[in-house]
């Protein structure tokens, strides 16, 4: 998990 | 299929496409509007010279723009958000590059060869300084042939969401499911080329360009682990921290 950190901000922000 | 009904599939089909659009980072109409504006010679020179670490830089500063907007993409596609995460980032991780080489004929002008680039369309020599020639052409040639298909752009959204969700993609764990959606993505891609009255030939025409698109990705990945093993710090200090988690 942390490896892909960005990845998994980027896919829990909500879409806008 | 007896398990999908047209209702889904039309469903399937709006869904995506309405994602892609809200994604696809430049309008076609904003594109054809830029389309008369090319690199003049001293600007294509200015590029030609800068120093190979820089023009890397950019190239990855603009990839992961791209990447961006292709994971808010994932991100609508109706049943994405629902696989488990491991299978959400083994999915991107994988084929983000291939939706942007996919939606880079959008941006492509095939009559001069050239493609939206920091402004301006650019040709093949703009990207000089990199040291990867032959991937360039490869990458051109793929865009240009892409393009010769015509894809209206519910036709791209459905297939970057073919591309996207593939299921024999290494490390998913729960491969079923990601099958399922890739095949109900798939099915409303042949509902949506029946609906356009496309010629039959042209799922199979898609089907053999994702091979096309794995090689570039794999041969993107040779070219930067031979620049990282000339500027290891370049890309460990200025590379965007994006562009790293997917393909360092």
């Amino acid at each position: 998990k942390e490896k892909h950190k960005i990845l998994h901000q980027l896919l829990q922000n909500s879409t806008s | 299929s007896p398990t999908v009904s047209m209702a889904e599939l039309d469903h399937q089909a709006q869904i995506i496409s309405k994602s892609h659009l809200e994604t696809c980072q430049y309008l076609r109409e904003e594109l054809q509007q830029m389309s008369w504006q090319n690199f003049l010679q001293d600007e294509v020179e200015s590029y030609q010279s800068k120093p190979r670490e820089v023009m890397w830089q950019l190239c990855a500063v603009k990839i992961t723009e791209a990447i961006q907007y292709v994971v808010e993409f994932a991100k609508r596609i109706d049943g994405f958000m629902d696989l488990c995460q491991n299978d959400q980032i083994v999915l991107l991780k994988a084929g983000s590059l291939e939706v942007v080489f996919v939606r880079m004929c959008r941006m492509f002008d095939s009559q001069n060869n050239t493609v939206y680039f920091d402004g301006k369309f650019a040709g093949p020599d703009v990207f000089k300084a990199l040291g990867c020639d032959d991937l360039i052409t490869s990458v051109f040639d793929f865009a240009k042939s892409m393009c010769s298909l015509h894809l209206s752009e519910d036709e791209l959204a459905l297939f970057s969401a073919f591309v996207l969700l593939s299921a024999d993609r290494s490390w998913l764990q729960e491969k079923l499911q990601v099958e399922k959606l890739q095949q109900k993505t798939q099915l409303a891609l042949q509902h949506v080329l029946q609906k356009n009255q496309r010629e039959d030939g042209l799922l199979n025409k898609l089907r053999c360009k994702v091979s096309a698109l794995r090689s570039l990705c794999s041969r993107h990945t040779e070219k930067l682990s031979a620049f990282r093993a000339v500027y290891p710090d370049i890309v460990g200090t200025h590379f965007p921290p994006l562009y790293k988690e997917l393909f360092g």
